[in-house]
């Protein structure tokens, strides 16, 4: 009997081989019936990217462009199908998001292209594909990758959505900031609100949520920024739609309200070191919105104060805060209509958009940065929670 | 220097792969 001697790491090659008739399981083992709440919290990130690469490469190595075409069709069939079924579930997104993602680096990482090569190790550039050129199918998946994302910014802005104009403008973060006494004992911290509306920091916490399983399912940090950005993106347009469409909203005191929230979401940005997403860019227009409700309103400096500082706002949104605004007490009073004349005669040379609204449903563009990984192929092994028994490493 | 070029493998577009797979879910039984 031969001795049942365990093969060392460097005897394999980072390859999986399957029989052909056993690709429809791999695909319902792997992807269509894959939990990421269940077995996959605890696969290494990317896990079943690599496991389908690894299939991809033997069956290149095999020469057998039928097995590979079919393999990579039956993939994105198969993500495509798990989407549709659970396409509106965050984690199942995001999960699919990422491992699409490292399904397409590891095709471009070991194409044999020069420039997908540079960091490779030795050992890497060995695991190369050897006969296919897979460069059509990359734009497929990058196409899918796509797809996926802008599925991913619906299912979050459905989340968020509810949570915005009650957590960045209704609810009074600092107490009494209104000047209208709380009632009865003054709530201990911010979060606590009225029975079911939401807070800001239901809105910190919900972002928290989003940035810890995208983490936790390996995303690109580079993927991780953009849809940060989109957030921020989505909060700022829907609050300032709000502001510019409600007379309550417009006072000094919402003015410091939502300066305090915006600080506070900055704040997060910080914590996770997303100062450069861009997303704190995204909500200029809803700052200089809080900074004109607290601005003076009056002379003709204050005109030109007011026209060289809202920059990101439209014409048509600093008039009709200016418009909006009302004054919080009797010794306050209303913006004349002659200084909002001033304001206009001031501006009238600028080519602006005419709408009033932002246009809270514009989904960035996003990309997809080559992001090669270091993980040596030949080590990975297939955790038997994955049912994937059929599958063998060569 | 490689032995040989690797042949590109053309790919369909997402839709037609839809489209294949349509056609698959209709010959399952």
């Amino acid at each position: 009997r031969p001795l049942n001697i365990p093969r060392k790491e460097k005897d394999f090659q980072g390859m999986l081989e399957y029989k052909k008739e056993d690709e429809p399981k791999l695909i319902k083992n792997l992807i269509l019936d894959l939990k990421p709440r269940g077995v996959a919290v605890n696969l290494i990130p990317g896990l079943p990217a690599y496991i389908l690469f690894m299939c991809v490469r033997h069956a290149d190595y095999l020469n057998d462009d039928q097995k590979v075409r079919s393999l990579l069709t039956s993939t994105i069939n198969g993500i495509k199908k798990i989407l549709k079924k659970r396409g509106d579930d965050f984690e199942t997104v995001s999960f699919w998001l990422s491992n699409t993602c490292r399904f397409l680096h590891c095709l471009k990482q070991y194409s044999g292209e020069e420039g997908f090569m540079k960091h490779n190790s030795t050992r890497q550039n060995e695991h190369c594909l050897t006969n296919f050129d897979l460069a059509e199918y990359r734009q497929v998946l990058s196409d899918l990758a796509i797809q996926i994302y802008q599925q991913l910014v619906r299912v979050l802005e459905n989340i968020l959505q509810p949570m915005i104009v009650s957590g960045m403008l209704e609810h009074e973060t600092i107490q009494g900031v209104s000047g209208v006494k709380p009632t009865g004992l003054r709530k201990r911290t911010s979060s606590i609100a009225d029975e079911g509306t939401y807070t800001l920091d239901s809105i910190v916490r919900q972002l928290n949520t989003f940035h810890s399983i995208m983490c936790q399912h390996g995303t690109d940090p580079e993927l991780i920024k953009q849809v940060v950005k989109q957030m921020f993106y989505i909060i700022g347009a829907v609050t300032l739609n709000n502001l510019l469409l409600r007379k309550d909203m417009c006072s000094w005191s919402k003015g410091m309200q939502i300066r305090y929230n915006v600080s506070q979401l900055e704040e997060w940005l910080r914590d996770k070191n997303l100062m450069n997403s861009g997303a704190k860019e995204t909500l200029e227009p809803l700052i200089q919105a809080a900074q004109l409700l607290q601005v003076k309103k009056k002379t003709d400096e204050d005109a030109e104060a007011i026209c060289s500082m809202c920059n990101a706002l439209t014409t048509a949104q600093i008039v009709k805060v200016l418009n909006l605004y009302t004054p919080v007490n009797e010794f306050e009073e209303r913006v004349l209509v002659s200084f909002i004349r001033n304001i206009q005669m001031r501006l009238r040379d600028r080519k602006d958009a005419p709408q009033l609204l932002m246009d809270a449903k514009h989904i960035f563009p996003v990309t997809f940065p080559f992001n090669p990984s270091s993980l040596a192929l030949e080590t990975i092994q297939i955790p038997g929670s994955l049912s994937l028994g059929f599958i063998s490493r060569v | 220097q490689r032995a040989r070029p690797r042949v590109l493998l053309k790919a369909p577009t997402l839709a037609e792969m839809e489209e294949m797979n349509l056609s698959e879910d209709d010959d399952s039984p």
